[in-house]
């Protein structure tokens, strides 16, 4: 006889959970300013 | 299955920089007139793989005055970015390099320089004194008084003015004109120049001395002048291929 298995809720968030501490990498460009904006 | 193409390079990436450097170093390396630019940002840069280890790189740059004159031998990174207040000069550069084996190459240049907007300035330091056209009248006389003054109390050459820097103008607390202007030696002595001044002319490359004046004319309440004038002895002087303009207006000039 067929038992149909218990299957844990979907995860809350439909997308691959992000690792632990993760940090979006600053955009390439432009570079950091090394003195002052004018 | 073909490698993966590297990731772009960052602007703050230590390639890109190092790149950035050797570029402000050869556009200060290369002109002639003005102060010496110090790098303050890397705005973009784009890499053209030309084959292996041979690459194109396009940057562009932004730069600030320092205030080293251009012909003064103290290294870039000893001179001091002109600050906000001093009414900051802000150079923009696009510049193509190569990168071959390791060894990069600049192969053109074209930078645009120009004074932080006035109301700027004023926004943040209402009293700060702005810079002043440099055929300005009032700056030309200072220059000149200030010259004639310095020249009549040497002992050493006589000086020629070999051109004005940058000039500001203050109206309170007292009326002020102060400038800042490049000289070179002649060949003559000041003594020898109250005889013919127009035989004395600027040594030649091989002898040049280049210095630097300042000059502060009080007009009131009180007439006072100021002048210092240092020479920075011979140097030998690099082509000249004049890539950052000068502001001699504070909207600034293209040059490439």
């Amino acid at each position: 006889s067929l038992t149909k298995r218990v299957v844990p809720a979907a995860a809350q968030h439909d997308k691959v959970p992000r690792p632990v501490g993760f940090v979006p990498l600053p955009p390439p460009c432009p570079g950091k300013i090394l003195h002052f904006d004018i | 299955v073909p490698a993966a193409p590297p990731a772009p390079l960052g602007c703050d990436d230590p390639e890109s920089v190092a790149a950035a450097e050797f570029a402000v170093n050869y556009i200060n390396g290369h002109s002639h007139h003005g102060y010496k630019f110090a790098l303050n940002r890397i705005k973009d840069i784009r890499v053209i793989p030309q084959g292996p280890n041979n690459d194109i790189m396009f940057l562009e740059l932004d730069l600030l005055e320092t205030t080293c004159p251009i012909l003064s031998p103290t290294p870039l990174e000893n001179c001091t970015v002109r600050s906000f207040a001093e009414h900051a000069v802000e150079g923009d550069c696009d510049v193509k390099l190569q990168k071959v084996d390791g060894t990069l190459s600049v192969l053109a240049s074209k930078c645009h320089s120009h004074a932080d907007s006035r109301e700027d300035i004023l926004k943040v330091c209402p009293d700060c004194p702005l810079l002043a056209i440099l055929n300005n009248t009032e700056v030309l006389g200072v220059v000149s008084a200030a010259l004639n003054d310095y020249n009549s109390k040497t002992t050493d050459s006589y000086l020629r003015l070999l051109e004005i820097g940058r000039a500001k103008i203050q109206y309170h607390p007292v009326h002020a004109v102060v400038t800042e202007f490049a000289v070179g030696a002649t060949n003559c002595s000041a003594e020898q120049a109250k005889a013919n001044v127009g035989a004395c002319q600027l040594l030649p490359e091989d002898q040049s001395n280049f210095g630097f004046c300042t000059a502060t004319m009080v007009k009131r309440p009180s007439q006072d002048l100021q002048v210092d004038c240092q020479l920075y002895g011979h140097q030998v002087p690099a082509p000249p291929i004049p890539l950052l303009s000068r502001v001699s207006q504070p909207t600034g000039q293209d040059t490439s």
